[in-house]
């Protein structure tokens, strides 16, 4: 209903610029509905203004800038409307090391509340995470867990 | 709702019965290149009825059964279970526990089940429609899939918005 | 042949006059996300003639210029000079050294030169045929184009071959 | 002309073969062209057989693997017509260490006798270079360069 999408546009909108300002510590950005008066057909555009830069289209931002501000849409998105478990395959690929950071303040803060499985080659992630479960090939083509780490299993 | 583990056997290079227990808040899959770990990705994606070859990275459903190494033989069959704690009933069955299974032999055939009883793939989608399993493609983002969150054009990316609505 | 340096003054985020050296062998070009290591590409790229806009992650070609920050205004144009060695005689020209010059003006207006001549920009086209420089799109490899060179067509493919050939 | 292509077919195959095998550690890999009896027209395949593993599309491969066939290819090209400088914009994102290693050595072999420009985050391959160029923004939006290391610039 229309209703419905305005209130949870709101809300994800809100979200993203309270995450974005975070992320890249400082900045802001935002979510325009393309035709506000047709909002059940209107297409969402993404303006994103970086701490002491112009605001540009996004394809002129970098890889790593671009990555956080998806990061930052993805975790508004399942703030607003959260899944049972999220499944996060190498997202952390393209960020800095002072960006990675940045992102695990918003992941762990995340994963307090809610079940979280990423894929990560980043130290930095593996430290911060509850459960590790490694991944190995002892015999070539043929995959073996091993459970490095396991959190308590939540309640509910 | 949360995911208790995952159970595989043949499907890709899963060859053995593998057990994959998950725990609350922030789980790290980690290993190196072409270890399993989007495998594991893969199979959460395909047992919860994922009929894309495609977004398997397969060019027939047949690829996800493990193919063999010079050492052994192909398997005849994938099979991936997934079992959710239930006890918040999110999911309308009367159980604290669900699992999900889907199997596919080489011949093409396939068989799925919920709590060990047999039920056809549209019964596990339609187990997960509301959950935002079924319907948040942001709760499942593929290894180079990031980007396409900002790159989608206005519409698609309004139908994020809309699956979360 | 090989490249001495480069110097932009204008160019995306590049504001200020700046000149880079490089030296033999292997080159490592460093720093944080956002810091304009990817624009040095850029830039190499549109002096060589590059006159996709796509590709250069602009809308226009305008979009090169900078843009300004919050703390100082745009500019009016942008300038890119590289500066090659050409003892080998690689590059038809009886010159030790070869500088290409390139100039875009907010109006929209263009400037080349070669070794401070003014020319036109297929001059500059023309000069780096059978260099390797124009024909291989293989030497120049941007961000997240590597799995391109796998995931093209076979017919795709086969034109970086052509290329080579 | 026909007999030029195959010739440079030839030699392109050659380099990957054997650049495979050193990236992987082993297996190998081959270029096959679709119709070679029109090989002015014929698209080309690349067959990847990773060590241990059985030979499969290149779609079922892992990012880090895509990643390191791709380099192979990308460097049999580079020796057989090398350009006079060539510019790889981090190019080994997706390479855990052990792979990244292998690709450093195939780097470092290949930029002794050319000359090449990486844009990279990674450690070891600043490490690896001769010259290091440090760009940052002391002023935001600002980019400027440092020269950290400048490696003689060649003869010629
Ligand atoms: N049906 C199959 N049978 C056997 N092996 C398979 C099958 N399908 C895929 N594989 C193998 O699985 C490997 C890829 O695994 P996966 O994509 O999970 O790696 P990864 O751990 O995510 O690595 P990366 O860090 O590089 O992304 C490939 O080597 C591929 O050959
Ligand atoms: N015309 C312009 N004027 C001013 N700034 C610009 C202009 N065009 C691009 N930029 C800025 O340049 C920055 C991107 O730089 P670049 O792509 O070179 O980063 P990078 O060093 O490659 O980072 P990464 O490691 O994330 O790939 C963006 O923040 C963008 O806003
Ligand atoms: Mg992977
Ligand atoms: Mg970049």
């Amino acid at each position: 209903s229309r209703a419905r999408f305005l209130e949870t546009f709101a809300e994800v909108r809100r979200e993203f610029r309270g995450l974005f300002e975070q992320l890249f510590d400082g900045g802001k950005a935002d979510l325009e509905l393309l035709e506000p008066d047709q909002p059940l057909a209107s297409g969402i555009e993404i303006i994103a203004h970086l701490p002491g830069k112009k605001t540009q289209s996004l394809a002129l931002l970098s890889g790593g800038e671009r990555a956080l501000t998806a990061i930052g849409l993805l975790f508004a998105l399942l703030k607003v409307r959260p899944s049972p478990f999220c499944l996060l395959d190498e997202i952390d690929a393209a960020l800095d090391e002072a960006n990675l950071d940045r992102y695990i303040g918003v992941l762990v803060d995340y994963a307090r509340s809610h079940q979280v499985i990423v894929i990560s080659h980043r130290p930095k992630v593996m430290e911060a995470a509850e459960s590790l479960l490694g991944i190995t090939m002892a015999e070539k083509g043929v995959s073996q867990v091993i459970s490095l780490r396991l959190a308590a299993q939540q309640e509910g | 709702m949360h995911l208790k583990r995952l159970e595989l056997v043949g499907f890709k290079s899963f060859a053995q019965r593998t057990r994959i227990e998950f725990g609350a808040g922030l789980n790290a899959v980690v290993g190196p290149n072409g270890c399993g770990k989007s495998n594991i990705a893969d199979a959460i994606r395909w047992v919860l009825g994922e009929q894309s070859v495609r977004s398997l990275r397969g060019s027939r459903m047949e690829d996800v059964i493990f193919a063999g190494t010079d050492k052994r033989p192909p398997l005849g069959y994938a099979e991936v279970a997934l079992t959710l704690d239930n006890s918040s009933e999110a999911l309308p069955l009367p159980y604290k526990e669900v699992t999900v299974t889907r199997k596919l032999f080489r011949s093409g055939e396939s068989q799925f089940a919920i709590n060990q009883t047999g039920c056809r793939l549209r019964d596990i989608h339609e187990l997960f429609i509301d959950t935002g399993l079924s319907k948040a493609s942001y709760a499942l983002i593929g290894q180079g899939q990031l980007d396409s969150i900002l790159s989608a054009n206005p519409m698609d990316r309004r139908m994020l918005l809309d699956e979360a609505a």
